[in-house]
């Protein structure tokens, strides 16, 4: 929240679109404002009336450069829009950069997530750290309710539920890295640099960069299922391979393959198969391990078929992936292989197995990938 | 949603003075060679805390990716006039 947590004495509060943006019809900048305004009445008990004429708590408009308030904007990109705290005047009242491309889908930049943000900001919201919050400054694309649970909590702090509504289920918080029971959803090479996939996010691990960035799925593929079980990079086609369900898609670098989804058996795998646990492209042998329950399969990728002889057991063929508590670990998580040792990840460990020596030589926290 | 990152130092520099200016309050006039710099490793320093990047005070290149993003006006921290 802002200092001193300036907000509106009255519930029902006031808007005003006093001009438009060329980049979209009418009825689209006003659908987009109201279903921005929405997003915040449906978790609060605020009510936004609309003005056509006169002033208005929030003053809605488009404009460039220096636009009346010393404030400026600064050209296509870089400073989107920005709102002022609730207050007499200029307070609540929102602007739009008009040398912005103004978009209703998944181009740069959608009109209704801003002006979601930019209405946070009239209501008496400041900026978030959490990646995953409508509040965080930096821009970026979501499909879906776009409010999180640090969102509904401070602007519930300033105003309270809505009493009409059931709880709405927020966006899930974003994970924390260091945490040392952290687990891991999906593990991958692509062109160099590590994804690993938690819950709606994923984390991007470049050589260079010493700090992992956490992204959401959704604001770099709209069109995956918020939740990855397993993906694998086969270096060859240059293709990341990722699974969800019985589905799976194809990367070539960050663009979706065409073409997909497939279903998982077209890889010659059951109809009994329901989920791929962990996948994995051994580039010594071409071969793809992917593991289910506690089984796991090899997939040949020059012939594009399953090899024979399996499924087998992961116990029996990875021996030594032990529990603290000492049980045997079955099953599988995640899975990477580095210069001859293949990661295994469980839960929040991961296990270092040497193809050579044909067993675990090291047992790690799952977070050591991400630098903790 | 990132421009390029400019490759040239005084670039670079005055990219992220800009910024801390905008989003951190960073007082703008001259402060003399060593205060300028004093000042902005530490307004560096708060950035990368509220963005959960590494805390050096330095313009490397994880900072100044941020720094680049398409993003809100409205300032990070600081007074709110």
């Amino acid at each position: 929240l802002f200092p001193q947590k300036p907000k509106w004495k009255n519930t029902v509060v006031t808007f005003r679109i006093t001009n438009y943006t060329p980049d979209l019809k009418k009825e689209d900048v006003d659908k987009a404002i109201h279903n921005a305004l929405r997003t915040w009445s449906l978790v609060t008990p605020l009510r936004f009336k609309r003005l056509r004429e006169g002033n208005a708590d929030i003053m809605i408009s488009f404009g460039r450069g220096e636009h009346g308030d010393h404030n400026p904007f600064d050209g296509p990109d870089g400073l989107l829009a920005h709102a002022y705290p609730p207050g007499l005047g200029i307070g609540g009242d929102t602007h739009f950069d008009e040398d912005e491309t103004w978009t209703k889908d998944s181009h740069a930049y959608n009109l209704f997530l801003v002006a979601a943000h930019e209405f946070g900001h009239a209501l008496g919201m400041a900026h978030s750290n959490d990646p995953g919050s409508l509040m965080f400054p930096v821009y970026s694309y979501a499909k879906g309710f776009p409010l999180s649970e640090d969102d509904i909590k401070g602007i519930q702090e300033l105003y309270g539920p809505n009493p009409d509504h059931e709880k709405f289920k927020p966006k899930p918080e974003a994970p924390n890295k260091c945490d040392p029971e952290l687990s891991i959803d999906a593990v991958t090479e692509l062109r160099g640099e590590t994804l690993i996939f938690k819950d709606g996010y994923f984390w991007r691990l470049h050589p260079q960069f010493t700090e992992p960035e956490l992204t959401l799925i959704h604001s770099i593929w709209p069109q995956l299922p918020k939740k990855i079980n397993a993906a694998y990079e086969n270096l060859e086609k240059d293709l990341v391979i990722i699974f969800s369900g019985i589905r799976m898609w194809a990367l070539n670098g960050y663009t979706l393959v065409a073409g997909y989804p497939k279903y998982i058996h077209t890889l010659g795998l059951p109809k009994s198969i329901r989920k791929i646990d962990a996948a994995v492209h051994i580039r010594d042998t071409g071969k793809t391990l992917l593991f289910t329950d506690e089984e796991y399969w090899s997939y040949n990728e020059q012939s594009a078929t399953m090899d024979q002889g399996y499924p087998r057991s992961i116990k029996d063929d990875f021996p030594g992936m032990q529990e603290r508590d000492g049980d045997e670990v079955d099953e599988v998580d995640a899975a990477t292989y580095k210069n001859g040792y293949l990661y295994l990840y469980h839960e929040n460990l991961q296990y270092e197995y040497s193809y050579n020596r044909r067993k675990v030589t090291r047992i790690m926290r799952a977070n050591e990938l991400l630098h903790c | 949603f990132t421009k390029p990152l400019p490759t040239d130092e005084r670039e670079r520099w005055l990219l992220a003075e800009r910024y801390l200016r905008r989003y951190y309050g960073m007082q703008p006039g001259l402060l003399g060679k060593s205060k300028s710099s004093d000042v902005m490793a530490e307004k560096i320093r708060v950035m990368q805390s509220f963005f959960k990047l590494e805390i050096t005070g330095k313009l490397d290149d994880d900072t100044l990716e941020v720094m680049n993003k398409a993003r809100c006006g409205v300032l990070d921290v600081g007074e709110y006039n």
